[in-house]
């Protein structure tokens, strides 16, 4: 099914969850041109760690746009994880994941700059 | 394996000796602090073995190189933790040397004896840690104790090639250090 590039297409979603991160399972298989409400939690858990600069607003969207796909597949590649720039189960399996707080990137403003070997 | 931007790392003279203390007002009551001690002597020594720098435990935090405490929510460094799972600790790249774990983690020695789901290996995460102390950064092998994320109720305390790669080419081979002495060193903590 191809969605029409700016064609958003609303998910309901229960937004109320507790559990640090688990909440995030409600984006499975979000990809871009979606809009899911809540997804710009996310996004502050992908700014968190390294793939996103906060944005001047200091607002996240709720839309899965172009450079949110960029930073999905940062991750991706950072976490060894088949690269789709979507949210497929393996990379909601491993953000939800428990984890170390240090960033995957140590310089904000880039999206990878960790020297890698 | 990757490095911290900038590639910082320990720069003393030899033999290199970090110092280790506990933050006595910080520390979790459930496991005794000679028992958590035992732990983290153990995690230090599994990097002790790759890498010609030895780790020291003092009494007098203040001044330890590596200063270790157990911390709810905010505590005071601008990375806040967010209580049960989530974040489970994070440490600082060198010299910095804070080394901190979120306390309101379930923290288990092993799963015979604690049976919570959201119980989290402590020695497993202390050993990630120690390697975000000596410099390096997260890796993308799932298999390294470098890797970002860790599931509850698994242990992943063995370091791989992948980590001593990197360790090393940050301060050399500890001149005792071969392959078969880790595989042998392996193979008895796994019997322990």
């Amino acid at each position: 099914r191809i969605l029409p590039e700016y064609s958003s297409t609303v998910i309901a979603v229960d937004a109320h969850t507790t559990a640090t991160w688990h909440g995030f399972t409600r984006f499975l298989d979000a990809g871009k041109g979606s809009q899911v409400s809540g997804m710009s939690e996310l996004k502050k858990y992908f700014s968190r760690f390294g793939y996103l600069p906060i944005p001047d607003t200091n607002n996240f969207t709720d839309i899965f746009d172009k450079e949110f796909q960029s930073a999905v597949l940062a991750y991706q590649t950072n976490l060894g994880l088949p690269v789709t720039g979507e949210l497929d189960s393996d990379t909601i399996s491993t953000i939800v994941s428990p984890r170390c707080g240090v960033s995957d990137t140590k310089t904000h403003n880039a999206t990878f700059h960790a020297t890698k070997h | 394996f990757a490095y911290f931007y900038g590639k910082p790392r320990w720069v003393r003279q030899a033999p290199v000796v970090l110092t280790y203390a506990f933050s006595q007002n910080n520390m979790i009551s459930y496991i005794s602090l000679n028992v958590t001690r035992t732990v983290f002597k153990r995690a230090f020594s599994r990097w002790e073995q790759v890498i010609p720098v030895s780790f020291m435990e003092i009494e007098d935090y203040p001044s330890a190189d590596i200063r270790i405490g157990f911390y709810y929510g905010h505590h005071g460094d601008g990375q806040p933790f967010d209580g049960v799972l989530g974040v489970l600790a994070h440490a600082f790249s060198p010299e910095n040397g804070r080394f901190h774990l979120d306390a309101s983690e379930t923290w288990a020695l092993d799963f015979e004896t604690v049976k919570s789901r959201v119980a989290v290996d402590l020695e497993s995460v202390a050993t990630h840690e120690i390697g975000h102390v000596l410099g390096l950064a997260h890796s993308s092998v799932k298999e390294a104790v470098m890797y970002p994320s860790l599931s509850p109720r698994s242990k992943k305390v063995d370091l791989k090639i992948d980590d001593i790669n990197g360790v090393q080419a940050l301060y050399g081979s500890n001149p005792n250090f071969t392959f078969s002495s880790l595989l042998a060193s392996e193979k008895s903590s796994n019997k322990g």
